[in-house]
């Protein structure tokens, strides 16, 4: 573990539950792509198989139970008590687009041809497009809730950081894992013009608007 | 090398 992992980790952690938070403060869902939480619930699940029979360490095991419930607490609260919120008219990305890519490469290019493997590999790969259906939500609507974008920003820094972990693991131990790596790639990536946004408007105060 | 097996990352 190193300071980047860990960081990444938390700032994970922290996007999950200033959603969680939101949702359930504001009794509202209004402006998140219920689209987006179900591909999260699918990675986390699809992810976390190993979570009884290969136990790493306490940490590693309370945090995926911590990621996996309060992803489908929050897919709960969207799509069952505060459905009346949903934004279900803007929220209209076609996630098939996603999954079936996603399932098709990872029985393609995987590192071993096991079925926890094959679901690890379709978990990275889902990951990294899964927030897709919520950047396209924001650029719908055109601006998205201070808080939503203060949940973006957390989430698009922990795959960034763990960038920066996966760097220093291969220099200081020589470890690399090119599918979570390139699949991290594309996932910041996609944060880019996010990113500046944030640092540029709601870092000055302003609302996140995207240029009508 | 490449990791197999166990996952150790979150």
């Amino acid at each position: 573990m190193n300071v980047f992992r860990f960081l990444g980790d938390l700032s994970h952690l922290v996007a999950i539950v200033i959603l969680l938070l939101k949702i359930w403060k504001t009794r509202s869902c209004s402006g998140i792509s219920g689209r987006s939480q179900i591909l999260f619930a699918i990675v986390f699940t699809t992810r976390y198989l190993d979570l009884f029979s290969n136990f790493i360490s306490v940490y590693n095991t309370s945090m995926k139970i911590v990621y996996i419930t309060c992803s489908y607490a929050t897919v709960y609260l969207i799509y069952g008590k505060f459905k009346a919120t949903y934004d279900f008219n803007h929220d209209t990305f076609r996630i098939e687009f996603l999954l079936v890519p996603s399932a098709i490469l990872a029985f393609l290019v995987n590192h071993d041809f096991s079925p926890l493997e094959i679901l690890w590999t379709f978990s990275i790969y889902l990951e990294s497009v899964a927030i897709l259906p919520q950047l396209f939500l924001v650029s719908k609507t055109g601006e998205a809730e201070t808080i939503t974008s203060h949940y973006l920003f957390a989430l698009g820094s922990y795959r960034l950081l763990y960038l920066l972990n996966w760097l220093w693991r291969y220099f200081s131990q020589g470890f690399y894992d090119l599918i979570a790596l390139l699949s991290g790639i594309l996932q910041t990536v996609l944060y880019c013009d996010f990113f500046y946004l944030y640092i540029s408007k709601v870092l000055k105060g302003k609302k996140l608007s995207l240029p009508a | 090398g490449y990791m197999t097996g166990s996952h150790d990352e979150l």
